[in-house]
C-alpha cells in the first residue's frame, strides 16, 4: 500500500538527518528552490546506496531506510571529524 | 584511513578509562577495552599502556547525549559510540553512549562492549570507515561470536598501512590447549594469497618420508578443523597447529595430542557451543574435547545416520550459524543437524548445486572469518555461503604466512 503521507514525512526529516551525520549533506536553511535541495538529497543518498552496496537508486526506499536505522558508529562514512 | 591519514608517531600508546557504565562489572568493561587493544597490538608493533591517572593519548569515557564535544548522542539506539582520529587534545578519545543498553555478551539485548571497542579504538589508531561487509571497521554494529574473533583481512590491511605489521614474533606457543574460554583475544592473519616463495619440494630418495614443508607450493591435506580458536591441518600422522595468540605455525604429530587415535583422518570438524572435535577414518569416528577422548568411541558413520554403503566420507565441516554439519562424499554431500543429531532430509545433494565454485570432489573444509574454505589438492577455494559467491582461490597452505 502507499505509505501514509505523514510517515512519509518523518522518513525524510530522519534520513536528511542521517545524511547530514554522515554523508556531508548541508541543508541550505534560505535555498528557496525546493527541488533543488531534494536534487542534492538524492545525490547524498546514491553515495550512502554505494557504500552499503545497495541498489543504487537516489530513492528513499524501504532498503536505504532500513540501513539508515541500524545501530551504528558515530562517525561519517565518508569525511573526517573537522 | 582519515583524511591525511593522522597517525600516531610513535608505537608506544597510553589509554586511560575515566568512567564506567553501570550496565556491566567493571572488570568486564576493563575487560573487554583491554580485547580490544590486544586485536589491534597483535597485528602492528603498537603497544597499549593503561594510565589509571592523567592525561592520556586515548580518553575512554561513556556519556549520553551532549557531552562536551560537538557531537551529541541520541538516546538509545542509532549511534552507539565515536572516536576522534590520532592527535593531541580530544584526538584518540573514544566515547561510547550510556543510553545503550552495554553487555559483554553477544546477546541481541544489548551491544557488546568489546566488538564497538575494537571498532572505535580503530578509529582512534586513525581507521576511517570500511564498506567491506564483515570487517570490524563497517559502519554498522553486527553481533557476532567474540570468542574467537579475528580481523577481517581488510582491517589488517588497513591498520598495516599505517602502522606496518608486528616486530618480532612471540615465544613460541605452550602446548596446552588454551581454556574453553579462550581469556585473551588476538588475530591470527587471515590467509594470504598464493604463497610466491618456492621451496624446493623432492625429499632425497634414502631419506623416509618427512614432514612436507610448510610452503610447499603442493602441500595437501587430509583433513582441518578448529579448535577452540586455533587451526589444526591434519596429513598423515603430522598436525600444523595455527594459533591466533601466536604468529609462528607449530609442528605437532597427532600422537603428541591424542596418544591412542590412528593417524590419516578422512575428516574432522568441532561443534565449538559443545567443545567438541569429531575425527573420522573409513568408517568409524571419535569425540574428543580438548586432549581427552570420549568414551566409547569409535564408532560407526552409520550411527549419524549415513547409508551402509557409505564407507569413509572426504571431508566435514560445521557451521557455527546453522548449527548444521555438511558432509562431503564424492561429489555430493549430506546435511546433518547437530541440534536434533539427525540427518536433514532430502538429502544427500550435488555439491555443486549449492557450493558455487565447487565442482570437485573436497579434501577437507573449513569455517573461518564467515567464510567456507574447501579444499582440493593444492588449492583452497574461499566461499560466501550467504551469498553464493566464490570469492578466491589460493594454495592450500597459504594460512601458514608463506
Amino acid at each position: 500500500f502507499p505509505v501514509v503521507p505523514e510517515k512519509e514525512k518523518e522518513d525524510i526529516q530522519f534520513a536528511q538527518k542521517y545524511l547530514e551525520n554522515f554523508y556531508d549533506f548541508k541543508e541550505e536553511k534560505h535555498s528557496l528552490f525546493r527541488a533543488q535541495k531534494l536534487d542534492r538529497m538524492a545525490d547524498k543518498i546514491r553515495e550512502m546506496q554505494s557504500f552499503f552496496g545497495l541498489e543504487v537508486t537516489g530513492q528513499l526506499n524501504r532498503k536505504t531506510l532500513d540501513m539508515m536505522k541500524q545501530p551504528r558508529c558515530g562517525i561519517p562514512d565518508i569525511r573526517s571529524y573537522s | 584511513t582519515f583524511p591525511h591519514s593522522p597517525k600516531w608517531k610513535k608505537e608506544d600508546v597510553t589509554y586511560r578509562i575515566l568512567n564506567y557504565t553501570p550496565d556491566m562489572l567493571q572488570a568486564d568493561v576493563e575487560e573487554a577495552i583491554a580485547r580490544a587493544f590486544q586485536l589491534w597490538s597483535s597485528v602492528t608493533p603498537l603497544r597499549f599502556t593503561r594510565l589509571y591517572g592523567g592525561q592520556a593519548d586515548i580518553m575512554i569515557s561513556f556519556a549520553a547525549g551532549f557531552h562536551g564535544d560537538f557531537y551529541s548522542f541520541d538516546g538509545p539506539g542509532g549511534t552507539l559510540a565515536h572516536a576522534y582520529p590520532p592527535s593531541s587534545g580530544i584526538g584518540g578519545d573514544a566515547h561510547f553512549d550510556e543510553d545503550e543498553n552495554w553487555t559483554k555478551f553477544t546477546t541481541h539485548s544489548g551491544f557488546n562492549l568489546f566488538l564497538v571497542a575494537a571498532h572505535e579504538l580503530g578509529h582512534s589508531l586513525g581507521l576511517g570507515h570500511s564498506n567491506v561487509f564483515g570487517a570490524l571497521m563497517y559502519p554498522v554494529y553486527m553481533a557476532r561470536d567474540t570468542r574467537d574473533y579475528q580481523l577481517h583481512q581488510d582491517d589488517i590491511d588497513g591498520i598495516q598501512a599505517l602502522y606496518g605489521p608486528p616486530r618480532e614474533s612471540p615465544v613460541l606457543p605452550t602446548k596446552a590447549f588454551p581454556p574453553q574460554e579462550p581469556t585473551e583475544l588476538t588475530t591470527a592473519e587471515a590467509p594470504t594469497e598464493t604463497s610466491s616463495r618456492e621451496e624446493t619440494t623432492e625429499n632425497t630418495p634414502s631419506k623416509p618420508p618427512s614432514r612436507p614443508e610448510d610452503c610447499d607450493p603442493h602441500l595437501t591435506f587430509d583433513a582441518i578443523t578448529t579448535l577452540r580458536g586455533e587451526i589444526l591441518f591434519f596429513k598423515g600422522s603430522y598436525v600444523w597447529r595455527k594459533s591466533p595468540y601466536f604468529s609462528e605455525i607449530e609442528h605437532d604429530t597427532i600422537s603428541s595430542f591424542w596418544p591412542s587415535l590412528v593417524a590419516g583422518f578422512d575428516a574432522a570438524y568441532e561443534v565449538d557451543k559443545t567443545d567438541r572435535v569429531l575425527f573420522f577414518k573409513d568408517n568409524q569416528y571419535w569425540a574428543v574435547s580438548g586432549y581427552s577422548i570420549e568414551s566409547g568411541f569409535p564408532k560407526p558413520i552409520q550411527n549419524l545416520g549415513f547409508p551402509t554403503n557409505i564407507r569413509k566420507i572426504d571431508a566435514a565441516v560445521h557451521d557455527h550459524n546453522t548449527k548444521k554439519t555438511y558432509f562431503f562424499v564424492g561429489n555430493k554431500y549430506w546435511s546433518y543437524n547437530e541440534n536434533t543429531k539427525s540427518m536433514e532430509r532430502g538429502y544427500p545433494r550435488k555439491i555443486a548445486a549449492d557450493f558455487h565454485g565447487i565442482g570437485h570432489t573436497v579434501d577437507a573444509a573449513l569455517q573461518k572469518n564467515g567464510y567456507f574454505y574447501f579444499f582440493h589438492g593444492s588449492n583452497q577455494y574461499e566461499v560466501d555461503i550467504k551469498r553464493k559467491k566464490l570469492i578466491r582461490t589460493m594454495k592450500s597452505n597459504s594460512w601458514f604466512n608463506c
